[in-house]
Formats: structure tokens, sequence, C-alpha cells
């Protein structure tokens, strides 16, 4: 333990320069050489082979790594821009860049609406909309006849849905979002502001690695 | 009712990421 430098360590598979991908994100290149101590701990939770797959994204998010969330589903899918089943490093620092407080409001409206487009039509279709909420009262406490569920889902469609075509567009989504800012509160996370004092025993390393540099 | 179907959607605990930073 202490001070080994992460330059002489065995890389995961995906590895990128944290020079480049600071470049290209809001991190600092200690705060992605942060991040790649927290990645390697997440990519060995369950199948120790340094890539982050479904099951240890959920067994990070939620202590259990069976429990099935359409939500958890969907930031997965998100993450995992090649589409090949599992978070490469790089997927990792470009998609949490987007939950930086510093980065753009515009980057996190996009990540929200894809999110929401379930089907990925370019469109949250009204149905998504009614299938998102029962997921959501399905997961929770919370109780609400379908009639109720129809009413909620009609009235947000009715304001979000600007040009009454019976399905929300990104412009539409943006104009929506600027009425009511809270539906970005989810996509900033404020922990990314201080990923190197998360990860102490990563700045002891780094240390090292710079002197190196 | 005055909630936004978007507002409970973002209820879920699918959406908070925190998870990914504690003590594994």
């Amino acid at each position: 333990m202490g001070c080994i430098s992460t330059k002489h360590t065995k890389q995961t598979p995906g590895y990128e320069d944290p020079k480049v991908l600071a470049s290209e994100t809001a991190f600092t290149v200690s705060e992605v050489e942060a991040l790649y101590e927290l990645y390697k701990k997440l990519s060995f939770l369950i199948i120790k082979d340094g890539l982050i797959h479904k099951e240890e994204f959920q067994l990070a998010l939620f202590r259990n790594s069976e429990k099935q969330n359409l939500f958890a589903d969907r930031v997965f899918d998100l993450f995992d821009v090649k589409h090949n089943g599992v978070i490469e490093f790089g997927e990792f620092v470009r998609s949490l860049s987007i939950f930086h407080p510093d980065a753009p409001e515009e980057d996190k409206i996009a990540f929200a609406f894809r999110l929401y487009d379930l089907r990925q039509t370019g469109y949250i279709e009204r149905e998504e909309l009614k299938e998102m909420v029962m997921a959501l009262l399905n997961e929770s406490d919370l109780r609400l006849s379908d009639e109720v569920v129809e009413q909620i889902v009609d009235k947000t469609f009715g304001q979000a849905d600007s040009k009454g075509d019976g399905r929300i567009d990104l412009d539409e989504w943006k104009e929506f979002v600027k009425k009511n800012p809270s539906l970005l509160r989810n996509m900033t996370l404020p922990y990314l502001k201080d990923i190197t004092m998360a990860f102490p025993s990563f700045v002891m390393k780094s240390e090292v690695s710079d002197e190196d540099m | 009712t005055n909630l936004n179907a978007f507002d409970i959607i973002s209820l879920s605990a699918g959406f908070d990421l925190s998870g990914l930073f504690e003590e594994k």
C-alpha cells in the first residue's frame, strides 16, 4: 500500500491517456487519474477483467447486483457508448463529465433527453413517459391509480409537447427544462467536484507519477 | 394534481449515481 506509481501498474483494457481525457472533459488530469482509481475498484467488483459490467454497475448503485431498475439500465446503456455490454474507462470518464457541476447545461439537457427517449426514436413519446412513471411507482411505495397516472402524463404532455404532435422532441424538451430547471437535478453530481479528495490514496500515488512526468 | 411526470420519474434510485463513489 502507499506510494506505488500508477504508471508502473498494469492498466485495464480500454485505458486512455488521462491528458487526452482531461482535454475533452470537465476534469483535470489529476481528477481523471482519481477516476481511474475508482474505475478499477468498480471494474473488479465481480468479473475481474478491468471493465465495468452491468452487474458491477448495479452492485455499486444498489449494493445488489441483481436489482433491476429501468433507469439504471438506461444510464448504463448511455455510458456504454460502444454498445459492447461494458463501460470502458474512456466511456466512464466522458459520461461522468456530463454530471460534473461545471459541465455545460446543454450537455446535461441532451443527456437527460436521451435517458427518457427509451426506444431511441429521437422523441419522448407518451407511452414511454407512462412506462417510466409506472416503473418508478413499482420501485417505490407511491401508489397512484391508473386514472391519476393518466392525468399526470396528459398534463405533462400538455405542457411539454408544445407542437401538439403527441411526442416531445429535443427542442420542446429544452424549452420545458428551461421552465422546470428541477428536471436537471439528477444531472449534477457534487462528488465530482472533489473526486481527488474522495480518493486520498490516489493523491500519494499521483505525486510519484507527476514527478516522473 | 400539480405533479409533473418527469419530477416523479426523477425520484428513481436508478438516477442516484452517488453509490458509485461510496467505499467499496
